[in-house]
């Protein structure tokens, strides 16, 4: 995250490879289920043998002792619809929920964030030297309107994706945050609104943000946990 | 530091059938494989032996899967292990250790049973430790050719069989990720210690956490992407060393190479983006400054580790490099585009594709779909008795939950309950945009976060 600082995301969570790396970010949106990207794993069917996620702990890299870390072998990845660019982490086990562990709602069908709304993302990711890259950092971003995205972007928006307003300052996601939240606060809840996606470049101040419009595939997420 | 487990070969949750005629092996046993092994190498007639790991029991056996009226069968409480020699169809060294079961000479004449004297006479005749038996070829006098054996031909005495040293076996491709061969000694000739056994040297390649780096027993093999194969030592003081192994002269071609976007993990990725997603520009791979590192070209043949383009030697998550900024090593290049992976058929559906009555029977990734009448490998929520109106014909994509997202069905993967087909969305399909601001939406039992927990309390 370029341009935030240390903050508190307990649904956010860090995707390891078998060598304990992070990677990627993800969202707790069910004790044994994890949201991501399709970007961060080589295929629909890959071999998640040994891979994993990491929760309830503020630092990338927590020592032994780290009193409520939580590491969770991921089972199986499910890829979403064409065009979603969403997967779905089934944990081998499901996360306890406690202070530093919690789950992140699920926006209804097809809901639109009003324009302006404040959203927050999160990850461990790379920072640019803007904050402490071993620690969760956040960061806030000013959702802006469909159509006014579109024209920012000459038309290339698609309704699968939700944008963010460019800030001067350079606020934004980055390298390892991608498959990370967007999370907005509506009805005194934290939605997952959106999914960090790669981008060409990190924390654009010319250009909104993209996100993957989370509303738009709610029904399959459900249908996957159903079945 | 040696553990007797290093002369032996395991199968797991594999167990060797015996015909019922031959007599029954050797009593059960108590003890921890290393000890079953141990017992097992001192005794003559053991060749191999069962490990329950439960129950801790071994069976010790007089026989492998190469001898006759055997048969290798699953069975989840046994590991089966077996002795090297008996198995391997190469040599160490002289060949002296040699069981193997080639019975023709380097000519191709077959081999006179060492019972036999006739056509040629002889001294060498079998007794249960010299391991002369049938018409095997072997090396009782540490000939150095290898392994021999008297011929049946009365005017060819005895021939060399022409056996390959193991390091001659299997030769290496590229930096050998893929060398699948039974070498177990390093170039200095140390032993190596067993991928399963943490000791002498702990280490985090066990082979369960790594199914796809064929990290079987103690043969040098190279799931790090080093330069060549490699094991940990049996020296506690040597904890890993390269092992000498023939180089293949064929490079094998790169498969699945794409210039303009990557698949799977990058590692065909031929492009020339060369820039991180922070816009850091990459470091040249022959270069060592800012950054250090062993990727160095020539050493790679097969990675194409070209200029400082973006490229996965390692079998990373996608195609990396390291970047010209001091402080930041490695940057991982995710913003090149994935490719479709995706099949897809001329075929489209229209709104939802809730009237799709079409015959495609496969799923987008090229998966049979399962029979909506049928009860596995998924038993469906969604059945012809269910939805008696939605058509639920054979194993037709259908969709009759109005699934927003089109057409669907199980799948005949068992671990794949359902996915969508490969039908696309007819164009201009009047599929309703995005629905603006519903009634007030409330949410339970999520998305609540105590905001004290802040850093600062941290």
């Amino acid at each position: 995250i370029v341009g935030g600082q240390p903050g508190n995301s307990p649904w956010t969570v860090s995707i390891r490879n078998r060598a304990g790396s992070h990677f990627c970010g993800g969202s707790l949106v069910k004790e044994q289920w994890v949201i991501s990207t399709r970007q961060c794993f080589s295929s629909c069917d890959a071999d998640l043998t040994g891979y994993e996620v990491q929760l309830g702990t503020l630092f990338k890299d927590p020592g032994p002792g780290d009193p409520n870390q939580q590491t969770i072998l991921i089972a199986r990845i499910v890829c979403g619809p064409s065009e979603s660019e969403l997967v779905m982490l089934k944990l081998a086990r499901p996360a306890v929920l406690n202070s530093r562990v919690a789950l992140i709602c699920l926006p209804h069908e097809r809901y639109v964030v009003p324009a302006g709304t404040v959203c927050e993302i999160a990850g461990w990711g790379e920072t640019r030297g803007t904050a402490d890259g071993n620690v969760l950092n956040v960061a806030r971003l000013p959702v802006l309107a469909h159509d006014e995205c579109n024209a920012a972007l000459r038309g290339r928006l698609k309704d699968s994706e939700l944008c963010t307003a460019p800030l001067r300052a350079g606020v934004g996601a980055c390298e390892g945050d991608y498959g990370g939240p967007l999370a907005c606060l509506t009805a005194d809840c934290w939605v997952l609104e959106g999914v960090i996606i790669p981008s060409r470049v990190c924390a654009r101040t010319d250009q909104p943000a993209l996100f993957i419009r989370v509303s738009l595939y709610v029904d399959w997420i459900h249908k996957v946990m159903k079945m | 530091h040696r553990s007797p487990l290093n002369d032996f070969e395991r199968l797991r949750a594999t167990e060797l059938l015996a015909a019922p005629t031959d007599p029954l092996p050797v009593l059960l046993e108590w003890g921890s494989a290393e000890q079953c092994a141990q017992h097992c190498v001192t005794s003559l007639t053991c060749r191999a032996f069962h490990h329950n790991r439960q129950s801790q029991l071994c069976q010790l056996l007089p026989w492998t899967q190469h001898s006759p009226h055997v048969q290798l069968q699953k069975n989840i409480h046994y590991d089966l292990y077996q002795k090297k020699d008996y198995l391997r169809d190469c040599i160490v060294a002289d060949g002296s250790s040699y069981r193997g079961t080639r019975a023709t000479t380097e000519k191709g004449l077959r081999c006179q049973h060492w019972q036999a004297t006739t056509p040629h006479d002889h001294r060498f005749l079998p007794s249960p430790r010299n391991g002369l038996e049938e018409n095997y070829c072997r090396n009782p006098d540490r000939d150095k050719q290898g392994p021999w054996c008297y011929t049946i031909d009365p005017n060819v005495r005895h021939q060399t069989c022409g056996i390959k040293k193991c390091e001659d076996a299997v030769c290496v491709t590229c930096n050998g990720e893929d060398y699948r061969g039974t070498v177990d000694h390093t170039e200095s000739g140390t032993e190596c210690q067993r991928w399963d056994l943490q000791h002498p040297h702990k280490h985090p390649f066990h082979p369960d956490k790594y199914p796809d780096k064929g990290l079987d027993n103690n043969y040098c093999r190279n799931p790090d992407s080093s330069e060549r194969p490699w094991c940990y030592t049996t020296d506690p003081g040597r904890e890993r060393e390269y092992c000498r192994i023939r180089i293949c002269k064929k490079r094998p071609r790169p498969h699945n190479v794409t210039t303009g976007c990557f698949r799977g993990k990058g590692e065909g990725y031929r492009g020339r983006v060369n820039i991180t997603v922070s816009g850091i520009p990459c470091q040249r791979w022959d270069t060592q400054s800012p950054h250090q590192h062993h990727f160095v070209p020539e050493k790679y043949p097969c990675k194409d580790l070209q200029e400082n383009y973006c490229r996965n030697p390692d079998g990373s998550e996608a195609p990396w490099c390291f970047t010209t900024h001091p402080t930041i090593r490695i940057a991982f290049c995710f913003h090149i585009r994935r490719c479709p992976e995706e099949l897809s058929t001329p075929e489209c559906y229209h709104s939802h594709g809730e009237h799709y009555h079409g015959h495609i029977s496969k799923t987008r990734k090229g998966i049979t779909c399962q029979p909506w009448a049928a009860q596995a490998p998924h038993v469906p929520q969604i059945s012809p008795l269910t939805h008696p109106e939605a058509h639920l014909e054979e194993n037709y994509c259908r969709n009759p939950d109005n699934d927003s997202h089109g057409p669907w069905c199980y799948t005949m993967d068992p671990r794949t309950p359902f996915d969508y087909c490969a039908i696309k969305p007819c164009s201009g399909s009047t599929v309703p945009s995005i629905v603006e601001n519903p009634d007030a939406v409330t949410f339970e039992q999520c998305g609540r976060r105590d905001e004290r927990l802040q850093w600062k309390g941290r």
